[in-house]
């Protein structure tokens, strides 16, 4: 089953028991899941359960150098959706891309379209 | 013998009048004892802008842009002392290679301070120093405290 | 002292920093 890491993420984050949530505060960090792909299409979906005033969060892709301490879409490794007026990152450049952003409550999926070659 | 706690409070209150800043033969600016330091003694607290490492880079390159000195001093792997900009004396403490001073991270009520305590009796006057720990990095850079035992480099 | 380094604020001890939701945002749209 695809989880969320235990031994690859930021040491702050705390995941629940069943490693299918994460909480973080203080700070943008990241964490990766069990699994990767390198090919095809695939989609992940993920619901925000909580979101509290002024917390925000960036959710998408990212490789395996990403780096944990910063948020996805910091560097070249990352590609995120931010929760705050929708933006989407990459290498710390944000994109307009949906309008209002996302927040509690909200399903998210998040397509991620690779070559079958190389 | 007092417990750390109790030193730290105790220091909070004299480091002021213990310490000042001088025109210094080591470096540009310096830090010097207004009065005699006894051996193992707390001097004064590195104190700062507490920052997760993962900021450190962004913010040399910024320092560096503005032409500002960087004066920081890492607390473990996570977390770092910004004094560039919020900071106390300390800052301008100088290394030596033949240092009066040495730095510890002291718990102090579950929270880590960096301080500095004299190694040995320091008359009134001495300009205080500590041995920097550097990271590695590729270009060396030359050494100026002066002292025999001077290891050249600073990394 | 605290006149060697422009803007600067003298501290006693620590201060926690906090981060601002854009800390690493080089350009935000």
């Amino acid at each position: 089953a695809v989880l969320l890491a235990l031994h690859d993420r930021a040491p702050q984050l705390r995941t629940a028991d069943d490693r299918l949530a994460v909480t973080g505060d203080k700070g943008y960090c990241l964490i990766r899941a069990t699994h990767g792909v390198s090919r095809g299409v695939w989609y992940w979906e993920c619901t925000i359960d909580e979101q509290p005033e002024g917390s925000h969060t960036r959710i998408g892709w990212c490789q395996q150098l990403a780096n944990l301490q910063a948020p996805l879409g910091y560097d070249k490794f990352g590609y995120s959706w931010r929760s705050r007026k929708g933006t989407v990152f990459h290498e710390s450049r944000g994109k307009h891309y949906f309008e209002g952003g996302f927040g509690e409550g909200d399903v998210l999926g998040i397509m991620i379209d690779l070559p079958e070659k190389n | 013998e007092l417990p750390m706690a109790m030193r730290y409070r105790h220091l909070r209150e004299t480091a002021r009048e213990a310490v000042g800043v001088f025109r210094s033969s080591i470096h540009g600016r310096g830090l010097f004892c207004k009065r005699d330091i006894d051996a193992g003694e707390m001097v004064i607290e590195y104190a700062g802008q507490v920052i997760r490492s993962s900021l450190c880079d962004m913010r040399e390159k910024d320092y560096e842009s503005k032409g500002i000195g960087c004066y920081m001093f890492r607390i473990d792997d996570d977390t770092v002392i910004d004094a560039t900009m919020h900071g106390n004396a300390a800052r301008f403490i100088n290394h030596s290679c033949d240092p009066n001073c040495y730095s510890r991270v002291v718990d102090i009520l579950g929270k880590k301070h960096i301080i500095i305590f004299a190694l040995r009796r320091i008359l009134c006057g001495e300009e205080l120093t500590y041995d920097y720990k550097f990271p590695i990095e590729e270009d060396k850079i030359p050494c100026t405290c002066g002292t025999r035992r001077c290891r050249k480099y600073l990394n | 002292w605290s006149a060697f380094a422009p803007d600067f604020k003298e501290l006693d001890e620590n201060v926690e920093y906090e981060e601002r939701e854009s800390e690493f945002d080089q350009s935000d749209e």
